[in-house]
């Protein structure tokens, strides 16, 4: 497999060109919010989002050679965490504020009119100061983005044809080739062998609290939804409705 | 086929290769 011959540094190379455009709401934003309005424009601009996002997964080297079962199942267990590592990503180098996109930026004190959302603005937010005090670079946040889409879904049931025994296989290479290409990135930046490993443990376990930040977040809008605070409609739906199911 | 079902939209853009951008 070319991924398994690829040396971190191509991969990163590779990663890097998958990244999607900058995206924007393109909404006229009238302030101050309404709980209504301000989840509404970040369900619209998740929706662009996402479909940016297949086309970013699309381009991990390996990532389409996996079975088509298995695509679904990693991004559908994965978005929204991948949605939020984007933001703090955006957002690392603004402190206190959200930057969802070039025309939409909120304060944690805007996220009062929504009911809940203060909670998960903070966790964002505490995750976020912890990227910038270890100085995130931007090849270690692919990495850990395709990180999060390869690790998202370690299903439990044993793969019953040669197909999905194949397809774990290749994923198991793939999650092999990007914590390579972690390390490699790490190794770049003149720091001690010790230091190296305390920067992949704490760039690790933070992969950690995005993932309850998600959890929380997907549980936020499935409420949302079913209180007709904000419609849900195309790929957001089917992701949500993917999400909700299957935890039920 | 339920898979496919579910997930349709997600599974077109798997799929085919036409612009996401166009799409969106």
């Amino acid at each position: 497999n070319h991924q398994s011959t690829m040396s971190p540094e191509e991969f990163i190379s590779r990663i890097m060109e998958a990244e999607p455009p900058e995206i924007y709401l393109m909404e006229d934003l009238k302030k101050p919010f309404t709980e209504a309005s301000m989840m509404m424009s970040l369900t619209n601009l998740a929706d662009k989002e996402l479909v940016l996002m297949i086309s970013w997964a699309k381009k991990i080297p390996g990532f389409v050679e996996l079975s088509l079962a298995d695509q679904i199942h990693l991004l559908k267990c994965c978005w929204l965490e991948i949605l939020m590592l984007g933001l703090m990503w955006r957002s690392v180098d603004h402190p206190g504020k959200l930057i969802f996109s070039p025309d939409f930026k909120l304060s944690r004190e805007e996220g009062q009119c929504v009911e809940g959302i203060m909670e998960i603005f903070d966790m964002l937010l505490a995750a976020t100061s912890r990227f910038r005090e270890l100085k995130l670079q931007r090849e270690e946040y692919v990495c850990l983005k395709a990180m999060i889409l390869l690790n998202s879904n370690l299903s439990t049931s044993s793969p019953q044809t040669t197909e999905e025994l194949e397809s774990r296989n290749k994923l198991l290479r793939l999650l092999d080739s990007v914590i390579d290409a972690l390390v490699w990135a790490i190794s770049k930046l003149g720091l001690s062998t010790q230091q190296q490993t305390l920067r992949l443990g704490h760039l690790a376990m933070l992969l950690s609290h995005i993932r309850h930040v998600s959890n929380k977040g997907m549980d936020h809008l499935s409420n949302m939804k079913r209180k007709n605070v904000v419609l849900v409609y195309n790929l957001l739906l089917e992701m949500l409705d993917a999400n909700t199911s299957s935890s039920s | 086929t339920s898979l496919k079902e579910k997930h349709k939209i997600l599974h077109q853009l798997l799929q085919n290769s036409t612009s996401p951008v166009d799409l969106a």
